[in-house]
C-alpha cells in the first residue's frame, strides 16, 4: 500500500521558520533600494514533492520594515522593526524555494510593499508625524541642506547623496520635517569639494564607502535644524554565491 | 387520506469526550505574529 502523504507543514513548524530565513536573507541581499525588512509572519506554506529528497515550497511572507539602510553591514536580525508609530511599511512577498537533499535555495521572489494608512496611524497616535512623498519639495529642501550642512561642518570625505530613505512631515503642534538619506563618500574631501564640486566621483563599489543621515528640521514655532551622519566604513560587495538565483523581481 | 410517513432519523455520532486540559493545534497557516499586524 503507498505511503499516507505527510502532513501538511505548518506555518510554525521549524521547516517553514528555516525556509523563511533563508527567503528573508535573499530579499535583503538582492535589494538595492530602501530598508531592510524582518520577517513578521509566515502567511502560508505549501510544499510540493518533486522527487524524493527534492521539494519545492512556496513561501507567503508578511515582512516589516526595519530601521537599518539596505546599505548599513548591520545584520537583519539586531535591527530595529518601525514601531507603528513611525508608520510601519509592510512587505507581502512570495518566495519559490528548492529543498534538494535538506539545502534550501531561493528560485524566486516577489514582493509588494505599502505604508499602513494614515488613518490607522491617527487614530492611535493623532500627533504623529506621517510618511511623505519623497519628491515632496520640504523634503528635498531639507535632505539638500543637510548634506550641505555636513558637508560644510566636516572635512572629511565629501558626501553625495545616494537615496533618500524616508521622510515625514508633521504639522501640528509644530511644523518639523524629518528626512533620512543613504550616502556615499566620494573621492574629494570637503576642501576640495568647494574647488570644484563636479570633479566630485563616487568611489568605485570596491571602494566604496556608504553612510546614513538623518535630519529634523523644526519649521515653526521656532526654528531649528538637526543634522547626523555617519559612515558605515568600507564595504566588500555582498557575495550572491550562497544563493541559486535563477529569477527575482 | 393524508398518510403521515415515516422520516429516517439523523445518526447521531457518539462525540468522543476531550480529555480534561485538552487544547486544540493552533491551525497550521497563518503562522505567529512577531511583531504587529498592519
Amino acid at each position: 500500500a503507498p505511503a499516507a502523504p505527510p502532513a501538511p507543514l505548518g506555518c510554525d513548524d521549524p521547516e517553514a521558520e528555516a525556509a523563511a530565513e533563508v527567503a528573508l536573507s535573499y530579499i535583503n541581499s538582492h535589494s538595492h533600494h530602501g530598508y531592510k525588512f524582518a520577517l513578521n509572519r509566515i502567511e502560508n506554506i505549501r510544499v510540493l514533492p518533486q522527487k524524493p529528497g527534492d521539494d519545492i515550497m512556496l513561501l507567503e511572507l508578511d515582512l516589516l520594515e526595519t530601521t537599518c539602510h539596505i546599505l548599513s553591514p548591520m545584520p537583519v536580525e539586531n535591527c530595529t522593526v518601525r514601531s507603528f508609530r513611525e508608520h510601519a511599511v509592510e512587505g507581502d512577498c512570495d518566495v519559490k524555494l528548492q529543498k534538494l537533499d535538506g539545502k534550501l535555495s531561493v528560485l524566486a521572489s516577489k514582493c509588494h510593499s505599502h505604508a499602513d494608512s494614515s488613518e490607522d496611524v491617527l487614530q492611535l497616535c493623532p500627533d504623529c508625524p506621517l510618511l511623505a512623498s519623497l519628491n515632496n519639495t520640504e523634503v528635498l529642501t531639507t535632505v539638500k541642506a543637510a548634506l550641505d550642512d555636513h558637508n560644510s561642518k566636516n572635512a572629511d570625505a565629501y558626501l553625495r547623496l545616494l537615496e533618500i530613505g524616508r521622510a515625514k512631515i508633521q504639522y501640528a503642534p509644530a511644523h518639523v520635517v524629518y528626512v533620512e538619506f543613504a550616502v556615499a563618500a566620494t573621492n574629494c574631501s570637503a576642501e576640495a569639494a568647494k574647488e570644484n564640486v563636479e570633479a566630485c566621483q563616487l568611489l568605485p563599489d570596491d571602494q566604496s564607502n556608504f553612510g546614513f543621515c538623518t535630519a529634523t528640521k523644526v519649521i515653526s514655532p521656532a526654528q531649528d535644524f538637526q543634522v547626523d551622519c555617519h559612515l558605515y566604513g568600507h564595504q566588500v560587495p555582498a557575495s550572491d554565491s550562497a544563493f541559486l538565483c535563477q529569477d527575482t523581481s | 387520506a393524508v398518510a403521515k410517513r415515516a422520516v429516517a432519523k439523523v445518526a447521531q455520532h457518539d462525540k468522543v469526550p476531550r480529555p480534561v486540559g485538552f487544547v486544540p493545534p493552533p491551525p497550521p497557516c497563518p503562522g505567529r505574529i512577531r511583531h504587529f499586524k498592519i
